[in-house]
């Protein structure tokens, strides 16, 4: 149940100012929306009831935010009253900025919510989409149950794996339930027929799992007292929905029961903190790998810093992860003519008459002369 | 043969100033 505990912020709810029933600065008499998610569930006697609503619009909101990401199975509120006539359930992926419909539930839903009943013989569309069922009906105690399963929206056979449309369905940061029709009112536009009226509901169960998009098995509380997934497979975020910065070799993707879509660290041969991803360098590869290493250090270069740059070349004697592998050219000023060595061997490139790796010594055959364009010149 | 290694103090910088390497 993630809505245990959770706050619920409920748009009228009695006792301000007190009356005799209800009296929110008393204890005993007080009904908040608290008691709606908090642990006493349905053992409780206690129930949050509304204001009296003595006029339309007769809307109440019951608005419960989940505190991050999750995968909704279930949404159920028990009333300790006749359940009300029409109810909209409402969901948010984005903390409350934006609402979609999950269902409608309502005697009256053409009246109501511009909707035409759910079809008994199942969805007419191929992906989920909010129907308007039945409202609940009374039970003998008086009271009623909401309940809504994410399956009732939903065609069957789509499964969560493979289906980012479903996926997306599930996702909920925060519930919001909208009391639209009282029971017994009938049709609320008739001022004559209304009467004062309160709803009263006992437990909220907003039934589902921590989002994790399958790269963590666990979600645990954080330093700010945030709900977060103990992410692995070289993700992060509060929903492991993103690779970690040095793990870009191939592009995030949600776990299925199948594969867990590790995302890689970039191969940079311990030259490298930071790199980035290249989708076209990654569909060359056959989608293999698409990471580029950023700010090679110890005078390495490449996209996986896998060979010296300018200037410097490889020591043989020593693994290409060492952070002396490249060591400088270190070409003579004189001797040589430029600075840049073979990057394999070394090798400097040498004036006529001139040799060594660094280009230092006259050739056999050679003397040094004293002018530095020319430094070695056949022995006479 | 192993040749010795160039001696700077040979070289006449007079015609290549410019070229002169800081040592």
């Amino acid at each position: 149940n993630a809505a245990l505990g959770r706050e619920v912020l409920a748009s009228s709810t009695c006792g301000r100012p007190a009356t005799r029933a209800c009296d929110a600065s008393d204890p005993r008499r007080a009904h908040p929306a608290a008691l709606l998610t908090s642990a006493g569930g349905p053992a409780s006697p206690l129930c949050w009831r509304s204001d009296l609503l003595p006029r339309a619009p007769l809307n109440v909101t019951l608005t419960v935010s989940l505190g991050k990401a999750f995968e909704l199975v279930f949404v159920s509120l028990r009333f300790c009253s006749a359940p009300p006539a029409s109810v909209a359930l409402l969901k948010s992926q984005d903390h409350g900025r934006s609402w979609t419909p999950l269902a409608f539930f309502s005697s009256y839903c053409g009246l109501d919510y511009g909707r035409l009943p759910a079809p008994v013989d199942g969805l007419a569309g191929p992906g989920p989409e909010a129907l308007c069922f039945p409202a609940p009906q009374a039970q003998p105690d008086g009271g009623g149950l909401l309940a809504f399963s994410v399956q009732d929206g939903s065609p069957p056979g789509l499964d969560l794996d493979s289906s980012p449309v479903l996926q997306d369905w599930v996702t909920a940061t925060d519930i919001r339930i909208v009391l639209t029709r009282p029971a017994m009112l009938g049709d609320t536009r008739d001022a004559e027929a209304m009467v004062p009226y309160s709803y009263s509901a006992m437990e909220l169960q907003v039934g589902g799992r921590c989002k994790c998009n399958g790269h963590a098995s666990r979600c645990l509380l954080d330093t700010q007292g945030q709900l977060i997934c103990d992410c692995r497979h070289g993700t992060e975020g509060p929903d492991c929905g993103r690779c970690k910065p040095f793990y870009c070799d191939r592009p995030w993707q949600r776990a299925t029961a199948r594969e867990a879509h590790t995302c890689l660290a970039c191969s940079c041969n311990s030259h490298a903190r930071r790199c980035r991803f290249n989708m076209e360098l990654y569909r060359l590869s056959g989608r293999r790998s698409g990471g580029v290493c950023l700010n090679c250090r110890h005078n390495t270069a490449g996209r996986h810093c896998h060979y010296c740059r300018e200037g410097f070349y490889r020591d043989p004697g020593r693994a290409l992860s060492d952070r002396h592998a490249c060591r400088a050219c270190d070409c003579h000023p004189v001797g040589a003519a430029g600075k840049t060595c073979n990057q394999t061997t070394g090798q400097c490139p040498c004036k006529d008459g001139v040799t060594g790796l660094t280009c230092n010594r006259c050739a056999s055959g050679f003397q040094q002369s004293r002018s530095p364009v020319a430094p070695c010149v056949k022995t006479p | 043969e192993v040749m010795p290694t160039l001696d700077m103090a040979l070289f006449d910088w007079t015609d290549y100033e410019d070229l002169k390497p800081e040592v």
